[in-house]
């Protein structure tokens, strides 16, 4: 159940585009689908990369090389995916590194490597061949040596080095339970492969990339989408649907100092996983349950695993992503709560200026909403077409990207803004001191349509 | 909702997370908008990938196949003026209306609710044990002016709030009920006078019931919805 794809790299929405002088190195495949592409190029030595498109036809294109500037430039296309052989862009080895195929040439105490072609200054018999991969004078492990690859140095006095390629369990650590590990292990601790995130097969599953932005499940590397101890993945393995990894830990002075600035205590921000104040209560006056308690609910977060998530006490926590920081609560018949009588931070910029009344005569020149962004030329339509603009509005002084209110907007101050997820925003400027917002009071009979209406016999219903 | 009973109100919307669990309320003001609470969500700058609306379904948990249900993702976050604690979320797709699907009207600009006009608030949260939580709970709660229910909370309710009455024997939203409707009669319409923000304790004896004041932002969300 091992997917061709497992032996790439994916970058979405990228091509890697040959330089002129070498564009015909390049392999057109037909009619591939995506799995076919990727096993002709895994079989294929010289085949180190692909581009697959998908729009406005779907074509496979082998390349001899991954990004690299001399060779061969990555540029954006919507259309394309890029995939490189992983033991190619690697920057660190599994096992022994037999299949390293990086660049590296200098050895663990900093001499270059001889060319593998050469027999000067050391004499040897290996002879560089399309699949042993002795490229130049790149490291390489050859015979599966312990010390993992290595070549032969242009010191005389020194036949050959390790060059001291880290394991990649160990190039980049994790701290506390590896929410934010972005590594690249494809293996779990006992070894068995893991499965591509973006596929069902063989284990199906709910942690799909497109839905999970920011767990970053690329390809088949070991990620924690799901606030578990440690990074895990799906494996290859139909019988094991998933295993932990085995990923070094950072230094515990390295995870201190990294979290200290971004606490907040009175308010929290985003979904609160930064929250360190001591609200130990739900809303609805439920005292929480201490987190190194197992009763009245056992539970999976036990402080001194998830050490950099501040479980003290009983206090409201967000240790697995959830919408706010929650607790077990000390009452059996509920298990956990949002706590969101906690208030969220005000995450607006200081206000720059003020505008009387409603702000519609306003004609300073604050031109970045209440969060900072940049607003957008009223006489522009990008990245917002604008609806309302100098020629709807000859007399607002409708001028550059400075905020103003056209359309008497009672909130204040607006424009169109920079962000294209955000197609208008209030602007960073208050209220003059004294303004005041008038509530109508009477109003006669309103008329509705079309509104409001619903089945008031809910028998039927509940059927 | 705590002391409500199971009803049926076809404009309050289920929000979904990406687990598919239910923890917020809305309200479906028309067929591409939800009306909901800015403090269920964790930024308006952001996609809401694997976020939905659930309608059509008075069961917090409906059958896979039961017929009615319409569940819609989001596609977008728009932050209400800054001290109104509302966002509007577009459906990707509209919502079909039937007998169990309908838009709730909005109140005209500025409009004060006189007192005593009857409402309710509905939703699938918590109940504290006095009903089942896995229909949809309505609660009926009378209007109270501001300066009354001042005198409960001395003063802390402003202009852009509204207050229902409290009954002794406890009334009002809870956990999970957040961004729900406070709808109010109007003739024979119902209308979408408040929204559910969290307050401290859920159905206090004798607490009054406070909500975002709709009217206060009506243009805001015609401008969003035009715009």
């Amino acid at each position: 159940y091992r997917s061709p794809l497992n032996d790439f790299q994916r970058s979405e929405g990228r091509e890697l585009v040959p330089t002129s002088w070498n564009s015909n190195l390049v392999q057109m495949l037909p009619n591939l689908n995506l799995e076919e592409c990727a096993s002709r190029c895994s079989q294929s030595l010289d085949c180190r990369a692909f581009n697959y498109e998908t729009r406005p036809t779907v074509s496979c294109k082998h390349l001899p090389w991954v990004a690299d500037r001399s060779n061969a430039e990555v540029k954006r296309n919507v259309n394309c995916d890029l995939y490189e052989k992983k033991v190619y862009v690697r920057q660190c080895i599994v096992g022994k590194g037999e299949d390293y195929r990086g660049k590296v040439f200098t050895t663990k105490s900093g001499l270059t490597c001889q060319q593998w072609w050469s027999k000067f200054p050391h004499d040897h018999w290996w002879t560089p061949t399309a699949s042993n991969g002795l490229e130049l004078n790149y490291c390489r492990n050859p015979d599966g040596d312990n010390i993992g690859p290595w070549c032969y140095t242009t010191d005389p006095e020194r036949r050959y080095e390790s060059c001291n390629i880290p394991q990649c369990k160990d190039e980049v650590c994790i701290t506390c339970n590896g929410e934010d590990y972005r590594g690249q292990v494809d293996h779990t601790a006992s070894g068995k492969e893991c499965q591509r995130w973006d596929q069902q097969h063989p284990h199906q599953h709910i942690y799909q990339p497109e839905k999970y932005p920011d767990k970053s499940l690329d390809d088949n590397y070991c990620r924690n989408p799901d606030a578990s101890p440690v990074p895990w993945c799906y494996t290859t393995d139909p019988l094991v649907e998933r295993e932990n990894c085995n990923i070094s830990k950072c230094p515990t002075v390295q995870v201190e100092k990294r979290q200290r600035s971004s606490f907040t205590t009175n308010c929290f921000r985003g979904r609160g996983e930064d929250y360190r104040g001591k609200i130990n209560e739900t809303l609805s006056g439920i005292p929480c349950q201490k987190w190194n308690a197992q009763y009245p609910h056992e539970h999976p977060f036990y402080p001194n695993i998830y050490e950099c998530k501040g479980l003290e006490e009983n206090y409201c926590r967000n240790p697995d992503g959830s919408e706010a920081p929650w607790c077990f609560t000390s009452v059996p018949e509920m298990r956990t709560a949002l706590c969101l009588q906690i208030k969220r931070c005000a995450d607006d910029i200081e206000a720059e200026d003020c505008y009387q009344e409603n702000g519609k005569n306003y004609r300073g020149a604050v031109r970045k909403t209440r969060k900072g962004v940049t607003c957008q030329r009223w006489n522009v339509n990008t990245p917002h077409r604008t609806k309302i603009n100098p020629l709807t509005h000859p007399e607002a002084n409708l001028t550059e990207n400075y905020c103003r209110n056209p359309d008497g907007d009672q909130h204040g101050p607006w424009c169109y803004t920079t962000d294209p997820k955000t197609e208008f925003d209030y602007c960073a400027i208050k209220q003059c001191a004294g303004e005041k917002v008038s509530l109508t009071e009477q109003i006669e009979r309103v008329e509705f349509s079309e509104c409001g209406k619903r089945e008031d016999r809910i028998q039927s219903i509940l059927r | 909702i705590v002391n409500g009973i199971p009803g049926n109100s076809p404009w309050t919307v289920s929000l979904r997370d990406r687990k598919g669990n239910h923890f917020c309320g809305g309200s479906l003001v028309n067929s591409r908008w939800v009306i909901s609470t800015k403090q269920c969500f964790s930024s308006c700058y952001v996609d809401l990938p694997g976020y939905s609306a659930m309608l059509g379904t008075l069961f917090r948990d409906p059958q896979e196949d039961e017929p009615s249900v319409q569940v819609i993702p989001l596609t977008k976050i728009v932050c209400g003026p800054s001290e109104s604690q509302l966002v509007m979320l577009q459906l990707e797709f509209p919502a079909q209306f039937n007998e169990r699907v309908s838009q709730i009207c909005l109140p005209p600009e500025r409009y004060i609710v006189p007192e005593d006009t009857e409402c309710e608030i509905a939703g699938w949260g918590e109940t504290k044990g006095t009903g089942d939580e896995t229909v949809l709970n309505v609660a009926k709660v009378p209007v109270i002016s501001n300066s009354r229910c001042n005198q409960y909370f001395r003063g802390r309710v402003r202009e852009n709030e509204m207050c229902t009455n409290a009954f002794q024997g406890g009334v009002g939203a809870c956990e999970k009920d957040y961004g729900g409707p406070l709808a109010c009669r109007n003739s024979d319409c119902w209308v979408l006078e408040g929204v559910i923000i969290p307050m401290r304790r859920c159905g206090h004896p004798g607490q009054p019931n406070i909500f975002i004041r709709v009217s206060v932002y009506v243009d805001w969300i015609k401008k969003v919805m035009e715009m």
